[in-house]
């Protein structure tokens, strides 16, 4: 009956025994810790009405949520645990579509979440953009940074645009930004140092659509074109015929802004240059071999 | 370079902006995948060739080893991997610095002894059980991996390290199931 905690050295996160969701993060080395949640949620697509330009769709070049909020794939996860001398696992089930493994290996400072989401169900007929959420309670005052293209680190402003006056029709949407490579956010009030951070392996899109969140967009299944080219909904079946299963990892870091800045930089570069590892089974024995 | 050529004008092609966004109509994305593989086949040819030039081999053994690739990885599965007891890895590190790289390879076995380097210094490792639950191991698959096995590879700049690994007895690491109050 008692949480249950992954930890190393570096770092630890602990995950509620009534819920099995992550409900805190720290950061051993420098003394760091905030309350953490993280669960994952999907938006359902809207239908929209072609032939009106106000009602579009959400389709392969347009997200587009039916709805502001979007809706929890469970408010619950089961748990396993694997504990070992090099790596210890939390493996979570949130539905028959939904899970994830957080890892946490000897000596690292982050913590690794591989999420599996898909074939995502379209049996009643509503397109779904399932997204991972970060939560914390960090005043990120409406702010929120992501790479250009693993370059730049840009600021990104809720409702605001730098170079031009926005009129904001879409809360959502609107506030969706490319993370190429990484997203973090800040806890901007004076005198604080703390730094949530989270690296990706492949592009997605993503936003902070309230102060302390970070979303990330994982994977869209959706029933209609969006009538801006591509003819199609953007409904990939696979070769099963039921819809695709996709797994990615998350890189997440809490630091303070210094550490944060280093790590991200690190370990971007061993993300994107990942080594290549190739095998065989000559009949050398390691005698030989050496 | 010719084999290197095909991945080039894949990746060329791929600058269009339907496969950069991934606007592009279902048959076509079809087209852009079969094409990324054929390039990656090639190239996978030319690191085999690569690596064989940059390891010494003795003159009694002088025949180039054939070297595979495990395309599936992040979803634990590999043929060679799961179907042999014993096998050699190398892992070479693209990066201008030295690396600690976390592997995971798909396995069936429930121990593994590691040795790298020309001295046979043992590498430590866990095998992990996979689970049905969190489609580790999915059906969509077709792995017949029940674990992965875990190590640390210690990689110089722009260099590789390889490793002999084979089955050994002992006891796989245990899984703990949390039953929650709802």
């Amino acid at each position: 009956n008692s949480d249950v905690t992954l930890k190393n050295e570096r770092v630890s996160v602990v995950f509620d025994s009534m819920t099995g969701l992550v409900k805190e993060m720290t950061n051993t080395d420098k003394g760091i810790s905030i309350p953490l949640s993280q669960n994952f949620f999907y938006y359902i697509g809207h239908d929209g009405d072609n032939s009106k330009p106000e009602k579009q769709a959400s389709g392969a070049y347009i997200f587009r949520p039916n709805e502001t909020n979007p809706y929890p794939i469970n408010t619950s996860a089961t748990l396993e645990i694997v504990n070992g001398e090099l790596v210890n696992e939390v493996r979570q089930v949130f539905s028959n579509y939904t899970s994830q493994v957080v890892r946490l290996y000897a000596g690292s400072p982050y913590v690794e979440f591989e999420w599996t989401v898909g074939p995502i169900p379209i049996g009643d007929n509503k397109g779904r953009e399932v997204i991972t959420r970060y939560m914390t309670k960090l005043a990120s005052d409406n702010k929120f940074y992501t790479d250009a293209n693993g370059r730049e680190i840009l600021q990104r402003v809720r409702n605001y645009r730098p170079t031009w006056k926005l009129n904001q029709t879409e809360p959502v949407a609107g506030n969706y930004y490319p993370i190429n490579s990484r997203a973090f956010i800040r806890d901007e009030v004076a005198n604080s140092d703390i730094q949530f951070t989270v690296l990706n392996d492949r592009s997605q899109g993503g936003g902070s659509i309230q102060d302390g969140n970070l979303e990330i967009m994982l994977h869209r299944r959706l029933l209609h074109d969006d009538s801006l080219g591509v003819g199609e909904p953007l409904n990939e079946t696979g070769v099963a015929g039921n819809g695709l299963v996709v797994r990615g990892k998350h890189y997440v870091y809490l630091g303070d802004k210094s550490s944060s800045a280093k790590l991200h930089r690190d370990l971007g570069e061993e993300i994107f240059m990942a080594p290549i590892t190739a095998f065989t089974t000559s009949k050398l024995t390691p005698e030989e071999w050496a | 370079s010719y084999k290197i050529d095909v991945l080039k004008r894949a990746m060329g092609v791929s600058q269009h902006h339907d496969a950069v966004s991934g606007t592009e109509k279902q048959a076509v994305a079809y087209d852009y995948a079969e094409r990324l593989a054929n390039g990656s086949a090639e190239c996978q040819e030319v690191i085999n060739i690569a690596l064989n030039k940059l390891q010494d081999k003795a003159p009694s053994i002088a025949a180039a080893l054939e070297w595979k690739f495990c395309n599936y990885l992040n979803v634990s599965k590999c043929g060679l991997t799961e179907n042999n007891t014993a096998f050699y890895m190398t892992v070479y590190n693209p990066l201008g610095r030295p690396v600690d790289k976390w592997l995971r390879l798909p396995v069936r076995g429930k121990a593994y002894t590691i040795y790298t380097g020309p001295n046979g210094e043992l590498v430590p490792n866990q095998v992990v059980p996979l689970s049905k639950e969190t489609k580790m191991v999915p059906d969509h698959n077709n792995s017949r991996a029940t674990a992965d096995l875990v190590f640390k590879a210690s990689l110089p700049a722009l260099g590789f390290n390889t490793y002999y690994i084979s089955q050994s007895s002992g006891r796989r690491t245990a899984v703990r199931k949390v039953r929650q109050n709802r």
